[in-house]
Order: C-alpha cells, then structure tokens, then sequence
C-alpha cells in the first residue's frame, strides 16, 4: 500500500481543506519554521489513532483542533482523512482505495470513518495492524526522536524487535 | 516464540553492521543480546566503533553520530520488515554536509519497498527527493502548501 | 527575600517581551507566576504568541520557535545577571535561515557583557564571530584544532 | 572575568596539549560531526566541577580519559585547565590571571589546582559562586538543551530566576 494523500480540514494551522497529494518514492516537505511541516506528521499520527495530547505536543486533545490567529476565528471542528492506494491488498480490506477518517469536535467527541463508513478506533488500529504502522511504531520517526533508538536502554529496544519479528 | 526472536536479531544485526559501514563510510558496529540465554526476557543493546576510532561506548558518541546510528537502526529493522511508508521528521538535523550526503543516497536504496515522507531543512536530502511541497504560513497564522520543482531555487527552503 | 525574587523576576520578564519580538520579528511574550500570592513557592511560566498566531500553549511550538523562546529566555536572564562567559553548543540547530541572521544579530548585542563561545554548523552564526576555530579529526581518532579565518571558504564547516 | 585559554590532554579526543586560544567577543567552535566540538564544551564542564558521568556522556567518570584509538594507545590521565584574565577581579583571588586545572587518572583519583596549587573541588567551586559560572548554570548549555527551558516545569524554572536573583 501507500498514501496517495493527507487532507487536513482545521487540524492545527490548516484551516480550509488542505490536500497533499503523494505518490510512491521519497516526497520532501519544506519549509520554514514554524510553518505547519511537523503539524502533518502528527496528523498522520493522530488519525492513526495517536491518544496522547502529549505526544501531539498539546495539553488536552482540544489543542489540534484550529484555535484560530490574529485575523482567523477558531474552528470547531478537525478532521484528517488519509487516502490509501490498497492495490497490492496489504490492508484486509476489500477495497482497492481506502481512506480512513478521523474527526474531532470541541465538546470532546470523536468520530471514526473507514470508506466513510462509521466505525471505532479500535478498527482502524486493527486494520493496519500486521502493516507495521501504528502511531508508535518506527514507521512515525518525530522531530528530535531519532537519537531515542540509541539512547533507548536495551529492555525497550527489544521490543522494537519483537514488533519485527 | 524464543527462536523467531532470535531469527529476528541475527537478521536485523548483520542489516546494521552493514547499513552502519555504508552510513559512516567505515568502523563497524553490532547488536548483542544483554542475556543471551533468555531470549524471552534479554535485552538488545549496541556495540559501535566509527572509522579510526576505538569500539566506545555510544554515550560517548557526537550528537550527528548518535543521529546516524539510529537511521542505521531503524534501517536495518526496516529491511526485515518494511514499513509500506514511513515519516521522518528532521532526523538530519544534526548532520554535517557529508554524512547528509551519505544519508540521503542510502535512503534512495529503500525507496522500492518503503514510500518516504521526510521534513526537512537540508539541501542534500532535498535533493534525494521525487518530489517536494513547500509549506508556508503568511501573516495570517494559516499554513498553504505551494508545489515546489526540484530545479526552483531551494535556497530559501534551506538552512 | 521574597522582594528580591519580585524584582528579578518583573526584571527578566520585561527583557524577555522584549527580546522575544527582536527575535521572532514581532508577536509578543510574557512570563507569569502560578502562585502570584506564593513568591517563596511559585512556580514560573510563559505565554508566547508569535508574530500573526494567537496566544498559544507554547508545547504545541514548532521546534524551531521552542529553540528561539528558549534563547530569549537564556538573554532576558543574563540581562539582569550577565555571565562572565557562556558557551553555547549547536543552540541554531533547529533554526531556518532567517532564525539564524535574528539569532547572530541579536548575540552580538551581548559580547559587550558575556564572552560567548558558540559550537556551530550555521553560516549565519560563523559570520557574526570575531574569530573562528576548526574542529578536525584525522584518521587517527585524534581530534585537532586548526585556525580558520572569516575570509576563508566557509562552506566546507556549514551544514 | 574572560576565558584567555582552554588547554586540553588526554581528555575525550584529544591527546597531546592542545590550547584553544580565546580572546573577548565571540568564538565560533566549527567542524565536522565527531570533530571534538562538544568535547570542548564538556571539558569546560568537567574543570567547573561536574561530577556526573551521564552528563558527560559517559557510565564512569574514568570514560573522559583517552580511550585510544585504532592508531593510538589508551592514556592514563585526562587534565583541562581554563586559564582565566581576572583582571576586573570579578573572581575572589588576588591575581590578574587564575588558572584552574582538573586531572584524572584511570585508578579514579582526581586533582584540583588552582595557579599550580593542590585545592579541593569544593574550592573551585565556591571561586566561581557569585560569577553565575557553575557547571549546571545558564553559562553551558549542552547540545540538544536549550529546548530544555521551554521543556521544563513551572517550578523548575522557577529555580533560574532565583539563581539570577
Ligand atoms: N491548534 C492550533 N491552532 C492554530 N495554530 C496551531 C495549532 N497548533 C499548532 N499551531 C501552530 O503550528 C505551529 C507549529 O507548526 P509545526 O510544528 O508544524 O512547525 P514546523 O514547520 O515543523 O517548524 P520547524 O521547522 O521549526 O520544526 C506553531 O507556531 C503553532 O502556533
Ligand atoms: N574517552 C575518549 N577517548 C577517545 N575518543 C573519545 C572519548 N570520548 C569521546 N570520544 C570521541 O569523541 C567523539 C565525539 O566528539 P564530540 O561530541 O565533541 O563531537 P562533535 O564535534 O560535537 O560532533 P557533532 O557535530 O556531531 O555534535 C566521539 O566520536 C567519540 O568517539
Ligand atoms: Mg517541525
Ligand atoms: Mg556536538
């Protein structure tokens, strides 16, 4: 499998649907400080299923959604949709395309999609899990987390080969 | 259980012994197993000796080192199990000229197996890339994305 | 006593409002006390808002914004207590270009004071220098020191 | 006060005497990753009084020795000296020029000198208390730290404004 595209509606510093289209290969992401590069990795994140403000650099999960800016109002909604090429059937899913859909609303509540069809957390976590990615797994390498591996103590990197094995 | 474990280890540690010699373009390095008679409960831990110098412990090691010997890991994890893609967030940050160099062709060898998303402020890795999309936040506090071609000038996109 | 951490503090805070917008180009920042009543016990926090974004929960900073409040914060305290000398190892790491001609500018203001000894790989930050010292490290795992002047090619220590 | 001189053997990666020559203003540390750029910097650390073998990088304290190399023996003693222009007097010594040194050998002893004479480090360290120069002040900050600042808790932070006050 591989991503086609990320579309960000209000997630952070995107506010109107933004679309990243990808394709196979290496596709660079650049720009200056600041500017919402780090933000997509972690949307990536959290619509595979990320439950930690924390780890999403935030206080309570309110902090993703658009919180607005000197000229902008805040939005009330976030939502991330991946668009995944199933092609080789990687994914146990029936379908050729798949795009898994994550929202979230200020009250606190959360909805899940797969193929826009409602379903839990627990099913998307499912779904990807014989492909090894997950939001913890070596797939999501964060900014300033790639000395983690060596300065891991040797407990912990075993499990990170028992998720190879 | 204890001999996929084992399988897994022996594989993943000929992949960085190789992955670090082609990373830090000499020296050796390998994985060894805290206990080696529980493979249920052992730990993994690292030996690392970089070019003309002495097998050290990896504390020791400069933060571009450190930075180098973790892509070698995770590489080597990566080609025993691929990960259909993979976002890496500015692991070249602590990378001088040459080793951005060496860390960004060796990327280029995985591209088949593994699609590649990477942040990053680095021109050698932006030159590895297929693509690239510029993210950019005018006054308003709202990120765009802007298409970026490999041949614009990508002095302003580097630091 | 609990005067004393008053003043400091009121002092450090007006610096750091002020440093912050030289260094960020605009915006504005403030530090508070958790406990206004508690001067003995209270804890010290910060509200930053950069230039066009709104007043935000400085976690959810990029990292290059963290390494610039965080260099405002190290300034607006030598402000008020200068330090003799401070050394300064790869503070520009995560900086963007423009970051770094803010940041080698605004050091300069303090080398009156403080004398700074900076570990660097940014251009930006070499050029503010009065003199530079090379790092090398031969085959033989001996690192040597080698003078390098401000007119020579740069480039082969940038990255 | 102004550091004129940092003058390093056997410490880390570096072998013979080697001096790094500093004037007022600022110096710029450059060169390749591995070089001994932050080596410098722990150096400092280390003559300042540093006791922890984590915070130098190292399991044992007896890790900042030269360790050899593929062409080099190991070496039996690590010794830093910062020499120091004092003559603002701003240090509480009757000289113009002070010159602080640290040795440590590989049977784990350690000697502290100050302009030739045997102290303890408990006089290092009360020589540079009023100066705001210690080696867990604002004065070293460490590769990869100075997110730190922004990192740390309300409380912790509370502790460098009392430094300063
Ligand atoms: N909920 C939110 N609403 C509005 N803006 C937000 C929100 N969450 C984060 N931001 C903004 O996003 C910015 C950080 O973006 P990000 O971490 O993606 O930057 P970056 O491009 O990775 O930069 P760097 O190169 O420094 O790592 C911050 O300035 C922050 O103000
Ligand atoms: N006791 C020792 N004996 C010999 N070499 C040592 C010793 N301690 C550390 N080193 C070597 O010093 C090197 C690290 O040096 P240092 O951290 O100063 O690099 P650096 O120039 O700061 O690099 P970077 O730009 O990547 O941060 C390591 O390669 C390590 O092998
Ligand atoms: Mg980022
Ligand atoms: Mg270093």
């Amino acid at each position: 499998m591989y991503l086609k595209s990320i579309e960000l509606s209000g997630f952070k510093s995107f506010t109107n649907r933004t679309v990243i289209k990808l394709e196979d290969g290496i596709s660079c992401i650049v720009g200056p400080n600041g500017s919402g590069k780090s933000n997509i990795a972690d949307a990536v994140r959290w619509v595979l299923g990320e439950q930690s403000a924390k780890i999403l650099r935030g206080h309570k999960m309110e902090d993703i959604i658009f919180a607005g800016s000197d000229k902008r109002k805040p939005l009330g909604m976030a939502e991330v949709i991946l668009n995944i090429d199933n092609s080789d059937g990687s994914l146990p899913l029936e379908y050729s395309a798949v795009a898994v859909c994550r929202r979230a609303y200020r009250d606190g509540e959360s909805e899940y999609l797969l193929n826009g069809r409602q379903c839990r957390l627990a099913d998307i976590r499912e779904l990807f899990m014989d492909s090894g990615v997950s939001n913890n797994s070596l797939a999501l390498i964060g900014q300033g987390r790639i000395q983690e591996v060596v300065n891991m103590k040797a407990d912990e990197r075993r499990l990170l080969l028992e998720d190879a094995a | 259980m204890a001999k996929r474990f084992r399988d897994t280890f022996e594989q993943v540690n000929q992949n960085f012994g190789q992955t670090f010699v082609q990373l830090f373009g000499g020296g050796s390095a390998a994985m060894f197993l805290t206990e080696p008679d529980d493979p249920l409960m052992t730990g993994v831990d690292l030996l690392v000796q970089p070019p003309g110098k002495k097998l050290i412990n990896y504390n020791l090691l400069s933060g571009g080192e450190k930075s180098l010997v973790g892509v070698a890991l995770v590489l080597a994890i990566f080609q025993v199990k691929p990960s259909p893609f993979c976002i890496l967030d500015e692991v070249d940050a602590a990378l001088d000229e040459a080793n951005v160099e060496r860390f960004a062709e060796y990327i280029k060898m995985f591209k088949q197996k593994t699609q590649f998303i990477v942040v990053t402020h680095r021109q050698g890795t932006m030159e590895a890339a297929d693509r690239l999309w510029g993210i950019t936040m005018e006054k308003d506090g709202v990120s765009k994305i802007v298409s970026v071609r490999l041949t614009d000038d990508l002095q302003q996109y580097v630091s």
